[in-house]
């Protein structure tokens, strides 16, 4: 029985331009990993989270953008089309749970939209780059314990072109996305080559029993100037299972004092 | 009597809300923005336990009791700041991010805002071309008394301004922004350092996500009676 918790994926990842890689997601998450040790390029390893240029970077395949004007030399997305940016991204996880536990795979951003493989099952998730993504990955998991992920990552849908004379936000199509605005450049900015595409942030999984909490609210209120205190808690629960399910849901505040010493 | 247990059922397959009566606090350590006290944090766990199962799941975050009040001052034109019940002179920052390659890491958010705190900054404001900031940044910033102006991706990309002309009705799709800004909302509203919510950069957005911002973000009928005496 897996722990109740979760697991950040951070580590092992492997990224390959998607124009270089002749499988498809459902191939890539059933058979052999890729590896870096591959005699075939193109997988390297990723910088996850981050971006497609953060990986480019980390394998010295670009000159640091922000080193003197080498930013210059990358090619930029209006010239080389939203394929050149377009990245697979892969890793492997160990996972294995019990009959009533349940397991999701969670993306905290995304930069623009993507496709998501998971031992040969595709998940699209949509546009946006500052939403959160959860995925039920309980009836997908191996049963061995040991899970291929990959991930197919689109650039935003309006990269934009910069002009000549550069300016502020370029030719102002990446305001068409819901994404960072300032990545075709601004006064005090050079444009970002692949407009911050990738999983640029925390990429996990969790794993819980049948009943899941979701997004807790907090929200205080004063009285008699700030002597008197009241918590207001809020909480949406699921419950995944396909039984009733009677809980016991329990709050507990407490504030460190000195030390490890824990007052209730 | 900061302990509670609610006993519920849910049904096969339910997604339900639930509030828990509210905790009572007598004189609780309020957290305090820098250079105007200490920023106390209590840790608040939530779990549930189901029948026949045991613990299903866990969650804890820290939280600060403070409350943050400004209003536009009709003399200036300027906002002004009130944090538990003090006015507040803010002496803020701009913020974009923090590395335009995304490579935002704990230790460089730690290193970013404790020099912000180190100038004898009380307020950072994330620009609205820049990101909606990532828990570890509020993190930090809840630790060493940040306030956090926080925008919407509204800049001058999405109003009709520039050369050359820019989309002059926001992003394309109202209905994916307004997801995606309620989405953020819920990731970051139990920071204490989160201050104000604003629309986007010296401007407001188009008008339907505007008002539904401003309706969504409004604060609860049910807290609109509460005073600080």
């Amino acid at each position: 029985m897996a722990a109740i918790g979760k697991t950040v994926l951070d580590k092992g990842w492997l990224a390959a331009r998607s124009t270089e890689v002749d499988l498809t997601g459902e191939q890539l998450t059933t058979g052999d990993p890729p590896s870096v040790a591959d005699p075939r390029p193109p997988w390297m390893e990723a910088s996850v989270p981050g971006t497609v240029l953060g990986t480019l970077l980390k394998n010295r395949l670009i000159p640091d953008p922000f080193y003197g004007l080498q930013n210059e030399s990358i090619l930029d997305i209006a010239d080389s089309g939203r394929e050149y940016y377009t990245f697979w991204f892969f890793t492997s996880f160990e996972c294995k749970v019990s009959n009533n536990q349940h397991v999701d795979l969670n993306f905290r951003a995304i930069n623009y939209s993507a496709e998501v493989y998971l031992n040969g099952h595709k998940e699209v998730l949509p546009k946006g780059m500052f939403r959160r993504h959860s995925i039920d990955i309980t009836d997908f998991l191996h049963p061995d314990g040991k899970n291929l992920l990959a991930v197919i990552v689109h650039p935003p849908d309006h990269p934009g072109k910069i002009p000549p004379g550069g300016g502020q936000g370029g030719d102002h199509e990446i305001g068409k996305d819901i994404a960072a605005q300032y990545v075709e450049g601004w006064d005090w900015m050079a444009p970002i080559r692949d407009r911050n595409t990738g999983i640029w942030d925390e990429v996990s999984i969790t794993v819980t029993g049948p009943v899941k909490i979701v997004d807790p609210h907090l929200v205080t209120t004063f009285f008699d100037d700030y002597k008197r205190a009241y918590l207001h808690t809020t909480t949406e629960l699921i419950n995944k299972s396909a039984q009733e399910a009677e809980c016991s849901l329990n709050i507990q505040v407490s504030t460190e004092r000195e030390g490890n010493v824990c007052l209730v | 009597e900061h302990l509670d247990t609610l006993q519920i059922s849910l049904s096969p397959g339910e997604h339900a809300q639930y509030t828990f009566p509210q905790l009572s606090f007598y004189k609780p350590i309020l957290w305090w923005p820098n250079g105007m006290g200490k920023q106390s944090l209590y840790n608040v766990e939530i779990t549930v336990n189901v029948k026949d199962y045991g613990e299903s799941d866990t969650w804890s975050n820290h939280f600060g009791f403070r409350k943050i009040e400004s209003t536009i001052d009709s003399s200036t034109g300027g906002r002004l700041f009130k944090v538990n019940g003090q006015p507040i002179f803010i002496r803020g920052g701009n913020w974009i991010l923090s590395d335009g390659l995304l490579r935002l890491s704990k230790e460089r958010y730690k290193a970013d805002i404790k020099f912000h705190a180190d100038m004898n900054f009380n307020m950072i404001r994330c620009w609205a071309g820049g990101l909606a900031e990532r828990p570890d940044f509020y993190y930090y910033c809840d630790l060493y008394g940040l306030l956090v102006w926080q925008e919407f991706w509204i800049t001058g990309d999405c109003d009709g301004r520039g050369d050359p002309v820019s989309n002059p009705d926001g992003p394309l799709d109202h209905d994916l922004f307004l997801f995606c800004a309620r989405d953020t909302v819920k990731l970051l509203r139990n920071h204490p350092s989160l201050a104000l919510w604003v629309g986007g950069n010296e401007q407001v957005p188009p008008s339907d996500i505007n008002e539904a911002l401003k309706n969504d973000l409004q604060l609860h009928p049910y807290f609109k009676d509460s005073s600080e005496g």
